[in-house]
């Protein structure tokens, strides 16, 4: 099983179209390490992007740098997904 | 193993081989109203197997519900199982649910995408593509939900496959979606087709490969706006609606462009919900009413169908 210790999910709403593009270009910036979970759309919808404890101050330096304004939506992905495990052992006993 | 669909948990996740053998046990204790139908075997060859809930009749006009295309969405197969024991719970006591199964039949395909199901198991929690792999391609899986013939290789799927929205290398190439694209051709009498997925709370339909309306948009528009708040009444879950490309983005090759292309008039998706915290992880404590009010979507869309005939 792939590990996601200190994996976060930060929500990002963008402002307008410009600040989406810049969202979209960090896909491009970081290939395959950010996991767009909530894809870049339209203003009035947030961005929920999954990024790697080894790329989040790179990204949030990135997102501070362009007036990107973010929350973090899950703290620490596998803090969830051990929850998620041991409840499925649970329902199972 | 499950011994009977009793003791199973319709508030838990389960695995591939848990929800398998769950399908055999539902299927032997309502013989009389559900069959298993085998429509194909994914690329890695597990079989794809859909729940046939029918009171008779030959070629009725059916009802098509798929759940799991995107395997992390693990909320959309926990809905799928308990909307399936919902329907034999409720069939002879809730006279819609009943008044439908007379005169349609209606197809749930729990296990859309087995491969990258039995994977976000195995290995990675957060899959969401199947497990296709070419010769000469270096990354693994291509996005189910973009590899239908409707807009493919359009905007809003990539053709890069490293991309979370790889179309594949050409319409249906995927052997999850041709074994769909096979049976609802073979059969020619489907009249609703719902996709579920998860997360944002969001009921849309076609298109999203275009901004340009389908001709029974407004149609469609009231249907999903009855349904929305059908479910609201169950929780107090707030969706929105409207098409894919102007509620949410511009997708192309995605499974509801193709059904309304192939003449399916209710051709809906949804994107389940997410409380606004947990993203694809939803606890399973969500599960019941997170299926109890879909279902309520989902039957309103199915009234309507049995009420406007085509």
């Amino acid at each position: 099983q792939m590990n996601f210790t200190g994996d976060q999910v930060l929500r990002v709403l963008a402002k307008d179209e410009k600040q989406l593009s810049l969202l979209r270009d960090l896909e491009g910036l970081k290939p395959q390490k950010v996991d767009f979970w909530r894809g870049p759309a339209r203003p009035s919808l947030p961005v929920d992007m999954r990024v790697p404890f080894s790329e989040l101050n790179d990204v949030k330096a990135y997102l501070e740098a362009h007036g990107l304004a973010y929350s973090i939506m899950i703290k620490d992905i596998q803090v969830l997904l051990n929850e998620e495990r041991e409840a499925m052992a649970k329902s199972r006993r | 193993r499950e011994r009977s669909t009793n003791s199973f948990s319709y508030s838990s996740y389960h695995t591939l081989e848990e929800i398998y053998s769950w399908i055999d046990n539902f299927v032997t204790e309502h013989s009389d109203i559900v069959s298993k139908i085998h429509i194909g075997n994914s690329f890695e060859n597990r079989s794809i197997f859909v729940l046939k809930f029918s009171t008779g009749g030959f070629q009725r006009p059916a009802v098509w519900i798929d759940t799991g295309i995107h395997s992390r969405e693990w909320i959309t197969h926990a809905t799928g199982i308990w909307i399936a024991k919902k329907i034999v719970s409720v069939h002879g006591k809730d006279l819609i649910l009943t008044d439908i199964l007379k005169a349609m039949d209606i197809f749930i395909e729990i296990v859309t995408n087995p491969d990258g199901f039995a994977f976000t198991h195995s290995m990675n929690r957060l899959w969401r593509k199947n497990k296709s792999s070419r010769p000469g391609i270096f990354c693994i899986g291509v996005d189910l939900n973009r590899n239908w013939k409707s807009g493919f290789g359009g905007n809003g799927s990539n053709k890069n496959p490293c991309s979370e929205t790889y179309h594949g290398p050409w319409p249906q190439s995927e052997p999850e979606v041709a074994a769909i694209v096979k049976f609802i051709t073979h059969h020619g009498n489907f009249k609703v087709l719902i996709s579920i997925h998860s997360y944002s709370q969001m009921l849309m339909y076609p298109y999203g490969h275009s901004l340009d309306p389908v001709s029974n948009y407004e149609e469609l528009y009231d249907l999903a706006k009855d349904a929305v708040k059908a479910l609201y009444e169950v929780h107090g879950i707030k969706y929105i609606f409207g098409s894919i490309s102007t509620t949410l983005y511009v997708a192309s090759g995605i499974t509801v462009d193709w059904a309304y292309d192939t003449g399916i008039k209710y051709a809906f998706s949804f994107e389940l919900r997410d409380t606004g915290h947990y993203g694809f992880l939803l606890p399973a404590s969500q599960i019941i009413p997170t299926a109890q009010e879909t279902w309520m979507a989902i039957r309103t869309i199915m009234e309507h169908a049995l009420n406007h005939p085509y």
